[in-house]
């Protein structure tokens, strides 16, 4: 299974056109392998992006950089999905 | 695996293979007023099922629903599962939803992308696209809500094999959407069709290709209003609802465009839970509840079909 430990989702907020511009060049940089679960809309809109361990420092730094406001959605995505199949496997056990 | 739909369990998430039981054991008790129609073969061979629910009569006016096209959206095909059950409980016990299935035949398809909601369970759980190769590009998948033939490879769709909105190299390229594409067009007569994704509480209507109100708009978003408000009277979850590209961001060769552009006028896609606290991870204990406020907007979808014939 793919591994998933310190992915973190973070909810960005562009307040304006010029904010969604920045976040839509960061889908483009495809070496950061973004996920993105909302896209960049418009201003107003959440952005929700998974951001693998590897590239979460680089995609804080320059949202702070452009003076985007975000915060963490998901911490940790591996402890959700360790939950999820955790509660899985409990349910198949029960059954 | 349950040996039966009563027993079954609806508040947890399931495999391909548990679902495929379920589907069959569902067959199985309800034989005469259940089938099992195979639409077609995946690109990794996994045949393609949709459920078929009929009281009767010969090529009636049916309604469409769909999920988990986008394969990681585990909260949509667990939905549809839970309709399933839904739909053979409540035949002859609410007049409401009786008065449909007598007049109309539902089709759902609870797995639409089987090779990447496998793939959700054996190696990523985010996969969201089809499974197939591409020619001259080590990624893999394309994004099946971008391949219909409606306004395909415009804006909001990739031309980048590695993008997660990747449209394809033609319009139905991707074997799950050509075959609902020759079955709906076979069938000829399904009136409304609603593809259900997550997340984000949005339920939408065409256009999303293009920026100009659909000929229906006016009539659309009133349904739409009123099925949000049959959701919220469950639970209170509030929907935004709107077409796709007002509402969201353009999006071109998304299914329930081509549906619309087929004529089907009642053409919609739901996003269901949450608004962004889970996203794609949805605890298993909202499926019931996701799936019961989910039916009542489906309801008056149906009714309103049903009511309004064209």
């Amino acid at each position: 299974n793919k591994d998933f430990v310190g992915h973190q989702v973070l909810r960005i907020s562009a307040v304006d056109e010029t904010q969604v511009q920045k976040v839509k060049e960061l889908e483009d940089l495809e070496h950061l392998q973004l996920d993105f679960w909302r896209g960049p809309a418009r201003p107003g809109s959440p952005i929700d992006v998974r951001v693998p361990f590897a590239s979460v420092q680089a995609v804080k730094v320059f949202l702070e950089s452009v003076g985007i406001k975000y915060e963490i959605m998901i911490k940790d995505v591996q402890l959700l999905l360790d939950e999820e199949k955790e509660q899985m496997l409990t349910s198949k056990a029960r059954s | 695996q349950a040996r039966s739909t009563d027993t079954f369990n609806y508040a947890t998430y399931h495999t391909l293979e548990e679902i495929y039981g379920f589907i069959d054991l569902l067959v199985a008790e309800n034989p005469k007023f259940i089938s099992k129609i195979q639409i077609g073969n995946t690109y990794e061979g996994r045949p393609i099922y949709v459920l078929k629910f009929s009281t009767g009569g010969n090529n009636r006016p049916a309604i469409w629903i769909d999920t988990g096209i986008h394969s990681r959206e585990w909260v949509t095909q667990a939905s549809a599962v839970w309709f399933a059950k839904k739909i053979t409980e409540d035949y002859g016990q609410d007049p409401a939803f009786s008065a449909i299935l007598d007049n109309m035949d539902i089709f759902l398809e609870i797995v639409t992308n089987p090779d990447g909601f496998a793939f959700t369970h054996s190696k990523n759980r985010m996969w969201r696209k089809t499974r197939s190769r591409i020619a001259g590009s080590s990624c893999v998948g394309v994004d099946p809500n971008r391949n219909w033939d409606a306004g395909f490879g415009k804006g909001g769709s990739s031309s980048n094999p590695c993008s997660e909105t990747y449209h394809g190299k033609f319009a139905n390229s991707e074997s799950e959407v050509k075959s609902i594409v020759d079955f709906v067009q076979n069938h000829g007569n399904i009136k409304a069709f609603i593809s259900i994704h997550s997340y984000s509480q949005l339920l939408l209507y065409p256009y999303g290709y293009k920026n100009e109100a659909a000929p229906d708009e006016k009539e659309l978003d009133q349904l739409a209003k009123s099925a949000v408000s049959a959701l919220a009277s469950l639970y209170g979850t509030k929907f935004e609802y709107g077409s796709i590209i007002k509402t969201i961001y353009q999006a071109s060769g998304s299914t329930v465009d081509w549906t619309y552009s087929q004529g089907i006028k009642y053409s919609y896609t739901f996003e269901l839970r949450d608004t962004g606290r889970y996203g794609f991870l949805l605890p298993a204990s909202q499926i019931i509840p996701t799936a019961k406020e989910t039916w009542l907007a489906l309801l008056t979808i149906m009714e309103h079909t049903l009511n309004h014939p064209y």
